[in-house]
């Protein structure tokens, strides 16, 4: 079963 | 004092269209380099990145950087008020919390002008890594927008693959499964008719249809689109603004627990 990643889990804060 | 002019509204109009369904809320950041934006959905799923050079506008003026936090939904109210052909002036200042948009008619007889109400907007900007991408494709925006619709009424995601000869998209649901495939077509006519697939490594990724689906209303903004993909990392889906930026989406994968 797939779950829906978040964006924060990829990319970290400017 | 903030001052730009493009020659159509309706280009503005049709970025605010293709935005505003993700993203109600969101912070023009304004500066000599131009106009951009950086906005999440709100659930951290997906995200928009609009940039507008500074160069592709008739006039630019911004004496300092300058934040514009906007309703879009507000604001895609009075752009709808622009006429076809006319311009658009852009004009604030920070002494008061308002942007003035003016629509002038082409031959000049009409001229409008709409103050939108500017808001504090506290948001979380993400550091978006320059990468190279596994796999590169290219095809035409109307073409990736059918793909997205046909798979939408059959699953809730799509599988997109990219191998060195085809790129293929699957989506499965209760009433059974779907697959299309396209091949790189190079020997077209008109340039924004090919499909072009540049792979480095294979990848093969799964998405929420309904957020690719979203991201398709920017179909008349560009007559191409470029999907970028790598393994484990949101997928990219360009709309090239021709002579003046870009608008970018970014959306997380669905990843196997």
């Amino acid at each position: 079963k797939a779950t829906q990643g978040r964006l924060e889990s990829f990319f970290g804060p400017s | 004092m903030f001052e730009a002019q493009m020659a159509q509204a309706a280009l503005l109009k049709q970025i605010i269209e293709s935005i505003r369904e993700l993203i109600t809320e969101a912070t023009f950041e304004v500066s000599g380099t131009g106009m951009m934006l950086q906005a999440m959905d709100s659930s951290h799923v997906s995200l928009v990145a609009l940039n507008l050079r500074s160069d592709g506008f008739q006039l630019f003026r911004a004496d300092r950087p300058f934040s514009m936090g906007m309703n879009l939904n507000h604001m895609a109210k009075m752009l709808k008020c622009a006429g076809k052909d006319d311009t658009l002036t852009m004009r604030a200042d920070e002494a008061n919390d308002l942007v003035t948009f003016l629509f002038e008619s082409p031959g000049n007889e009409r001229l409008a002008e709409f103050e939108l109400k500017l808001m504090d907007i506290t948001s979380e900007n993400l550091g978006i890594p320059d990468a190279e991408y596994s796999a590169t494709v290219s095809m035409p925006s109307a073409e990736f927008q059918r793909i997205v619709k046909d798979l939408g009424s059959i699953g809730d995601t799509v599988e997109i693959t990219v191998t060195k000869d085809d790129v293929r998209f699957a989506a499965s649901g209760d009433i059974g499964n779907a697959t299309i495939k396209c091949r790189q077509l190079l020997d077209t006519e008109k340039p924004e008719d090919r499909t072009l697939i540049e792979m480095v490594e294979p990848v093969n990724l799964t998405f929420a249809l309904r957020y690719l689906i979203n991201f398709s209303k920017a179909t008349s903004l560009a007559p191409s689109v470029t999907i970028k993909l790598s393994t484990e990392m949101p997928v990219v889906v360009e709309y090239k603004l021709s002579d003046i930026g870009y608008v970018r989406f970014y959306l997380a994968p669905k990843i196997e627990d």
